[in-house]
């Protein structure tokens, strides 16, 4: 473990939670992407199937529990609990042309082909997709809550330290996996429009407007 | 190959 990856966990830790308490406190799901959601809680079960199986730290565990239990919870108010306030006709992005390809890829480019690794890989790449659907909302709808845009902050800003984090352990440890770092290049390049408008616009307590 | 402990990462 290292400060860049520690500090990277939090920062997706405080995201989710930001999320989900931003949800639960407006009581509304206004300008959050339910497809992501969805993506995102598959990401998490597709990558956490060794939870049970292959103990690795309290920290390892704790987190992935916590990870787990937190996008199930906020896919539950999304869909159910909050689902009068789902701005369904802004969610329009087509999920199957996300999940469909990177299913597809990940049997053919993975470390090793059994079923385990294959789902750690599908995960991977879809994780650094799965915000495409709330950043497409956001262009759709031209604004988001700041709220919102925290929380977007805190996720990009997540997978960005985890490549700093793979650059300390290439060097310190001799240790990197292409998968990942591919795959966290692509996820953190989305972000950098968002970045950009969150830098110069929210930063400055103005609310995050996309030019029209 | 390198990527045996990615697993320890989230």
């Amino acid at each position: 473990m290292n400060i860049f990856r520690l500090v990277g966990d939090l920062s997706h830790l405080l995201a989710i939670l930001l999320l989900l308490w931003k949800i639960w406190k407006t009581r509304s799901c206004a300008g959050v992407s339910g497809k992501s959601q969805i993506m995102f809680g598959l990401v998490y079960i597709t990558r956490y199937l060794d939870l049970f199986t292959n103990f690795i730290s309290i920290y390892n565990t704790t987190m992935k529990a916590i990870f787990i239990a937190v996008a199930i919870a906020t896919i539950y108010l999304i869909y159910f609990k909050f689902k009068a306030t789902y701005d369904s006709n802004h969610d329009t992005f087509r999920m199957e042309f996300l999940i469909v390809p990177v299913g597809g890829l990940a049997f053919l480019v993975n470390h090793d082909f059994t079923a385990l690794e294959i789902l750690w890989t599908f995960s991977i790449y879809l994780e650094s997709v799965a915000i495409l659907p709330q950043l497409f909302m956001i262009s759709k709808t031209g604004e988001a809550e700041t709220i919102t845009s925290h929380y977007l902050f805190a996720l990009g800003s997540y997978r960005a330290l985890y490549i700093v984090n793979w650059v300390y352990r290439y060097y310190f440890e001799g240790f990197f996996d292409l998968i990942a770092i591919v795959a966290g290049c692509v996820q953190t390049i989305l972000y950098c429009d968002f970045f950009y408008l969150y830098v110069t616009k929210v930063m400055h307590g103005k609310k995050l407007s996309l030019p029209a | 190959k390198y990527s045996e402990d990615t697993k320890d990462e989230l």
